[in-house]
């Protein structure tokens, strides 16, 4: 479920 | 000094040239700002020291806890230079009167009694970008993977800051222990925050960002 979240992505592929 | 060469510069406001003056305007320009500097603040947490140390989850709950502490320290920041303004950026200023005509009057309050508790101690700027990192570090976030990671993370910036307090204050001995005194009333003033927006979007007043509000959502 947190997979699915903005925040999720903005961590993982580093603005 | 790690914190102050990551500390990004202060955005500026964008408000629509088009669209004439309103509250519902100071409305969608305040969120937007807030949103953009959401975005800026993901990618800063990633210089504080320790923190990409941490897990993914972590990370996640850490920010998820604490974002709107650290928007808080923002504004009350660039609030100390003024009396009765809230200075949401160098081109948004809001007196009490406009929070008000906006539905902000609590959020006004609650910033405005923050910032004069820093202006009464003199915060600096190496203070409050500690305690912005701390803010995230000491959110007590829910459901940690790591708790000794966190627990490292959270006592890296308390030794930076007594380090700090000791070497550039050594006749204020108390000074860390009050800085870290005024946290209750930084998570106080963020959560009246939280619930500013959240009612601002129950009611329909003004539409919000997708990450502003999954982060509003993760602080409900």
């Amino acid at each position: 479920q947190e997979k699915h979240k903005i925040l999720h992505k903005l961590l993982q592929n580093g603005n | 000094s790690q914190l102050l060469v990551s500390e990004p510069a202060p955005l500026r406001a964008a408000p629509e040239p088009a669209t004439p003056d309103s509250d519902l305007k100071t409305l969608l320009t305040l969120c937007d700002l807030l949103n953009r500097e959401l975005l800026v603040m993901i990618g800063w947490a990633k210089h504080i020291p320790g923190f990409t140390g941490l897990s993914l989850v972590d990370q996640m709950a850490l920010l998820q806890s604490g974002w709107m502490e650290t928007l808080v320290l923002n504004v009350v920041w660039r609030s100390q230079g003024s009396a009765d303004e809230l200075q949401f950026a160098e081109n948004l200023r809001l007196s009490e009167s406009q929070c008000r005509a906006a539905g902000l009057h609590d959020l006004y309050t609650a910033l405005r009694h923050l910032s004069s508790k820093y202006q009464q101690m003199g915060l600096n700027q190496e203070e409050v970008l500690t305690l912005k990192a701390m803010a995230l570090a000491n959110s007590d976030a829910e459901n940690v993977e790591g708790a000794e990671a966190v627990q490292r993370f959270q006592d890296g910036l308390h030794e930076a800051l007594q380090d700090y307090e000791s070497s550039q204050r050594p006749s204020e001995p108390h000074r860390a222990g009050r800085l870290l005194m005024t946290l209750p009333l930084l998570r106080q003033t963020a959560l009246r925050a939280v619930r500013c927006f959240s009612r601002l979007h129950t009611d329909g007043r003004v539409p919000m960002h997708k990450l502003f509000l999954e982060m509003l959502d993760a602080k409900i």
